[in-house]
């Protein structure tokens, strides 16, 4: 049963889409709250990005030193040879012994591989290199090599978003005030569309 | 904008809304690709140091063997190894030795601190992240709203029938049905008990909500 009548229900209508456009109001404030966040955020970032500069400078230079005293270490002769590799024929297989013990109670699958793997290693490698720290700054430079890796894999990931929320938030929408009395109201809402908005029409060109 | 509004009239919902839709998809995406990838996996110091996660042990026995050089304390003629002192010989090499492992001690603290710096750089994109989670819920719903919307309606909001009837409920009451249409969405129907009159003053009110809320949770699924 209709109970009301074409004009009621434009009234009706009238009523309801002042209250969506107040929504709409209150999503854009909520946006532009949001929006001073991420304002926020990136200026704290930009400036951690700076001390995280410094920061590698300082590593990478440390590294440097470290590598630079591996490289003298390497070119002196090997003075202890004997002595150093009649230790290593038995730290070997105690080693061997350790790693799969542990590997096979703690890491389960792969055993044998991973085993195989090992005595390879253990085979090519110098008690020199095991004097020298080596284990310790191949772990030194593998992280480098990683921390470099998820720096760039965050920065670019922030470039391409920032981008975008930059494209976002300097539309003409969020530089106008939103209590522009015309801006929203459904009376009087245009029914054509401005030709600047249409940038590739032949207007335009 | 260039161009005066109060000339030019103000631009239409959807071409003012429209793209935000895939704009925010777009930077969320940008983000949360990286957030999965095994890039962002942290490189894990810890094992420079004793006590350090077994998990990460294994991994590191898995990808390198020197992952098992970590277990010499375990072996009394490894540790013999280190403390080997060829310094009779040539006292040179002693003093490089002491170099390098006080510069290798260094190194590893300034790797460490490194990692700190980077998980903060971490936590400020995760904080990204979530505040695009955040625009989504907020703005989404706007934005989905334009992107289906082609017309230009001077109404957000159109009521197309009222009527009142009874509840299909054991117990029969009367009840107001209200259909609506937000832009072009779908038509939307809203159910009121009789009490809420269309004579209240807050009658449209309560039916946009409650259209604005099927439609949002609509566009959630």
């Amino acid at each position: 049963e209709q109970e009301v009548s074409d004009n009621e229900l434009q009234e009706l209508s009238t009523q309801g889409s002042r209250y969506i456009n107040k929504e709409i109001q209150n999503a854009v404030q909520g946006v532009k709250h949001i929006k001073t966040l991420i304002e926020k955020t990136n200026a704290e970032r930009k400036s951690l990005l700076n001390s995280l500069e410094e920061a590698k400078k300082k590593k990478e230079d440390a590294l440097e030193d470290t590598r630079d005293s591996e490289m003298k270490l390497k070119a002196f002769p090997e003075v202890c040879n004997e002595t150093m590799m009649a230790l290593w024929e038995e730290c070997k297989p105690c080693l061997k012994h350790t790693c799969m013990k542990f590997y096979a109670r703690v890491c389960r699958s792969g055993s044998g591989l991973v085993g195989q793997q090992l005595e390879e290693f253990l085979n090519q490698s110098s008690p020199f290199y095991f004097w020298m720290n080596g284990d310790r700054i191949d772990s030194l430079l593998e992280s480098d090599r990683q921390q470099s890796q998820v720096l760039d894999a965050m920065q670019d990931s922030f470039a391409r978003a920032s981008g975008i929320i930059d494209t976002l938030f300097q539309d003409r929408f969020f530089a106008r005030e939103l209590h522009d009395p015309h801006y929203f109201s459904p009376i009087g809402f245009p029914h054509k569309r401005p030709h600047f908005l249409y940038p590739k029409s032949r207007l335009v060109r | 904008s260039l161009m005066s509004p109060s000339h030019y009239g103000p631009p239409s919902f959807h071409n003012m809304f429209q793209p935000f839709f895939e704009m925010i998809h777009q930077a969320q995406q940008a983000m949360d690709v990286q957030l999965h990838s095994p890039a962002f996996q942290f490189p894990d110091v810890d094992f420079l140091r004793e006590g350090e996660d077994d998990r990460t042990v294994c991994k590191e026995i898995r990808r390198n063997s020197t992952g098992c050089l970590k277990m010499k304390g375990q072996c009394e003629k490894c540790q013999e190894i280190l403390s080997v002192d060829c310094s009779t010989n040539n006292p040179a090499q002693a003093n490089l030795r002491q170099e390098l492992n006080d510069s290798l001690q260094v190194a590893e603290r300034l790797t460490e601190q490194y990692k700190e710096l980077l998980q903060s750089f971490q936590s400020k994109m995760l904080n990204t992240s979530s505040l695009l989670e955040q625009l989504n819920d907020q703005f989404n719903w706007v934005s989905q709203l334009a992107n289906l919307t082609q017309g230009e309606d001077k109404y957000y909001l159109r009521v197309s029938t009222v009527t009142t009837h009874s509840s299909d409920s054991e117990v029969p009451s009367r009840v107001t049905e209200v259909v609506v249409k937000l832009f072009d969405s779908d038509p939307i129907t809203v159910v009121l008990p009789e009490e809420v009159s269309k004579d209240n003053p807050k009658f449209m009110d309560t039916v946009a909500e409650k259209a604005l809320q099927e439609y949002r949770r609509k566009s959630r699924a």
